[in-house]
């Protein structure tokens, strides 16, 4: 029997707006320890990592550990009939091929109940070496998304370059070319506002903004985004998720040959 | 020219 009831249900609207455009169908996989899941693109270009922890819910029931097929957009259609206040329950009974989710309006006037067949995905479990990072980025969530729109009108691929100065996003495209640049800024009244770079040494990399701006619709889950690079291995976009959680995108490099 | 990786000649299958 699996029932997990997150009483602010607009985490989970906002995590499957931000993944059913780069992902079709996942596994959700749910333990004594959360839900979570863990997913590539269809070309195996980026990966996206799912963690909501079980502290995180008002009540989570989990008998057994449950990996549980979903198609995200069907999901996300879903979702989209839950009111962004509303308390979302996902329960599955044991051996069961469908997930309803429950919506409760915060006055517990109204109950849905959506019921999904559960589908058969035999997507493989990729091991994610933990990394020593040359370069973590921690800027507001909404000028990164910025950044990336603005740059993708001009070109297609991103060069991300950290020195002590700060960072710069370069693009080049048949119109011309753009680099933004981004000063370390501690000096501002809210934390979140902060650009904080930690840069034990430079690095550049190279990045194709279609799935930067894929990664971007996790916006709305948090006011900062951390980006961790190093030379030659993917890099890390991580919004946290309120005190439960997080969700990454790992996106590989794009390598001179 | 610059080539796009693949996650998956990073990461190892489990």
């Amino acid at each position: 029997m699996l029932e997990l009831r997150l009483v602010q249900g607009s985490l989970l609207k906002k995590v499957l707006e931000s993944i059913k455009d780069l992902v079709n169908d996942a596994n959700f996989d749910c333990s004594a320890t959360g839900f979570s899941l863990q997913a590539m693109d269809s070309s195996h270009v980026a990966l996206v990592a799912l963690l909501l922890r079980s502290e995180g819910f008002e009540h989570y029931r989990c008998d057994r550990n449950i990996s549980m097929g979903m198609n995200l957009g069907n999901m996300a259609k879903m979702l989209k009939c839950a009111g962004n206040d509303d308390i979302i329950t996902l329960k599955a009974d044991d051996g069961s091929d469908t997930v309803t989710f429950m919506f409760e309006s915060p006055t517990q006037d109204k109950i849905a109940d959506f019921e999904m067949r559960l589908m058969d995905i035999d997507s493989e479990h990729l091991g994610i070496p933990e990394a020593e990072y040359h370069a973590i980025l921690i800027m507001p969530s909404a000028e990164f998304a910025r950044i990336c729109k603005d740059l993708s009108s001009i070109g297609d691929t991103v060069v991300i370059s950290v020195t002590k100065e700060g960072v710069k996003f370069s693009t080049r495209g048949d119109i011309g070319t753009a680099n933004v640049v981004c000063r370390q800024n501690t000096t501002v009244d809210k934390p979140e506002e902060a650009t904080v770079i930690e840069m034990p040494e430079p690095v550049s990399l190279t990045f194709a903004l279609r799935y930067l701006n894929s990664f971007t619709k996790a916006t709305p889950l948090s006011n900062t985004v951390t980006i961790s690079l190093s030379s030659e291995i993917p890099v890390v976009v991580e919004y946290k998720i309120a005190e439960m959680g997080y969700i990454r995108f790992y996106l590989a490099p794009k390598i001179e040959e | 020219v610059n080539q796009q990786s693949q996650i998956t000649s990073f990461f190892s299958k489990m």
